[in-house]
């Protein structure tokens, strides 16, 4: 049985330029996987950006030092595609019968395509949402799955104007995303406006109930001698039989020797 | 007396909201800001189990008891804060990102907010052209006791202002920006150093995104505090 739980993807990552490689995310998952990073494959950085990836692999300077940012190409000249990249992992996960396996992205910048395996799903843009797929019935019973992500740039992107300024040409903030990737007064303009696979990416094993968002508040009373803690929390049911379930919720005060107040 | 366990049936295919009941606390450690106590902080544990399948799944997050109001003064017109009912001399620092890369560690982060504590500042104002930050940004500050204002992504210079003009309408999308404002909420809502939203940098939202915001934000009645002549004050 797999352990319950969280495994994060924050290595082995592969990424390449969209227009380099003629092949689709069904062959890339299936047929045509890259084998290593070989040209035109690179080592990516995931979490991270695009332009992240290409200083990682030195196919650009590192922007933040000296003028090393006027030699990379800004996204309104080169065009949403040139920042449009394919990221690429493997992992490996055996379940056992009622578990379930969810592929979370904490956030992606702007929209993504996802392929798992051949399956294609879609990621709507939005640089400040989590994505959560339920993948349970796109494993691959041999235990080894094959993941690419097709990342796209915000849609306005923007251009900058010669003479610089704050917020660029403005267009950035027709986008819900980060609005200093066209430049501020202390910042000049990130070339890929940010794009990639900016937070967390993990796979996340449950039985047949996961528990969703928790949250916790608290009331006080009687100067702080009376303290009640409030936890609320979804509960989703995977399975396709009720689920009888003991939810237990315990707070403990770890003490300098290591011992729990229950 | 801190641990309960509560029978629950959920129907097939189906998502539940599920209150526990409150668990009650005498004297509980509380968690101050860097500079006026301990960051004091409970690991508070959920888990599911499921008759005929055992352990579901479980969550856990270390959780600070503490009360912060604020309000605006009317003398000074500046925002006046208290924890756990003591007034708190705010010294902020004024925060973008951690790298203009997004090469977001946590090794970063720890140095970076240990920093600002050893800098003796006790807020970190997170400003709306950039980031909502990261859960692992706010659990150092919860460790070190900074304090956290978090704007969401609206500048008066993208949004309204500029030259030439811009969009003074926010983003194209509206329903967009709240749907991931929502989320956000819930990614950092149970993390102590969480202090203050704000709807954005110099600018007030467009109405239907600040209305929305100021409504989904406010507090439920059970949570809110009256004075004596019966006037509510709010507090996260």
């Amino acid at each position: 049985m797999a352990e319950i739980g969280k495994i994060v993807l924050d290595s082995d990552w592969l990424a390449v330029r969209s227009t380099e490689v003629q092949l689709n995310g069904t062959q890339l998952t299936t047929t045509h996987p890259p084998t290593g990073p070989n040209s035109p494959w690179m080592p990516a950085a995931v979490p991270g950006t695009v332009l992240g990836t290409l200083v990682k692999s030195n196919v650009v300077p590192d922007p933040f030092y000296g003028l090393n940012n006027e030699a990379i190409l800004d996204i309104a000249v080169s065009g949403r595609e040139y920042y449009t990249f394919w990221f690429f992992t493997t992992f490996e996960h055996k379940l056992s019968r009622n578990q379930h396996l969810e592929l979370n992205f904490r956030a992606i910048n702007y929209s993504a395509e996802v392929y798992l395996n051949g399956h294609q799903m879609v990621l709507p843009k939005g640089m400040f949402r989590r994505h959560s797929l339920d993948v349970t019935s796109l494993l691959n019973p041999g235990g080894r799955n094959l993941l690419a992500v097709l990342v796209h740039p915000p849609e306005h992107p923007g251009s900058i104007p010669s003479e610089g300024g704050q917020g660029g040409d403005h267009e950035i903030g027709k986008d819900v995303a980060t609005q200093y990737v066209e430049g501020w007064d202390w910042m000049a303009p990130i070339r890929d406006r940010n794009t990639g696979i900016w937070d967390e990416v993990s796979i996340y094993v449950t039985g047949p109930v996961k528990i969703i968002d928790p949250h916790l508040a608290s009331t006080f009373f009687d100067n702080y001698k009376r303290v009640y803690l409030h936890a609320t929390t979804e509960l989703q049911n995977k399975g396709t039989l009720v689920a009888e379930c003991d939810v237990t919720i315990q707070a403990t005060l770890d003490t300098k020797e290591s011992f729990c107040l229950v | 007396e801190h641990l309960q366990t509560i029978h629950v049936s959920i129907p097939a295919g189906k998502t539940i909201q599920y209150t526990f009941p409150e668990i009650f606390f005498y004297k509980p450690e509380l968690w101050w800001p860097n500079g006026m106590g301990k960051q004091t902080m409970y690991n508070v544990s959920i888990a599911v189990d499921v008759k005929g399948y055992g352990e579901s799944d479980s969550w856990s997050q270390p959780y600070g008891f503490r009360k912060i109001t604020s309000h605006i003064d009317s003398k000074t017109g500046g925002r006046l804060f208290k924890v756990n009912d003591q007034p708190i001399f705010i010294r902020g620092g004024n925060w973008i990102l951690s790298d203009g890369l997004l090469r977001l560690s946590r090794r970063r982060y720890e140095a970076d907010i240990k920093f600002h504590a050893g800098m003796n500042l006790n807020m970190i104002r997170c400003w709306g052209g950039a980031l909502a930050e990261r859960p692992e940004f706010y659990h150092y500050c919860d460790i070190y006791g900074l304090l956290v204002w978090q704007e969401f992504w609206i500048t008066g210079d993208v949004d309204g202002r500029g030259d030439p003009i811009s969009n003074p309408d926010g983003p194209l999308d509206h329903e967009l920006f709240l749907l991931c404002a929502r989320d956000t909420v819930k990614l950092l809502r149970n993390h102590p150093s969480l202090a203050l939203w704000v709807g954005g940098n110099e600018q007030v939202p467009p109405p239907d995104i600040n209305n929305a915001l100021k409504n989904e934000l406010q507090l439920h009645p059970h949570f809110m505090e009256f004075d004596e002549i019966g006037t509510s004050t709010q507090y996260l």
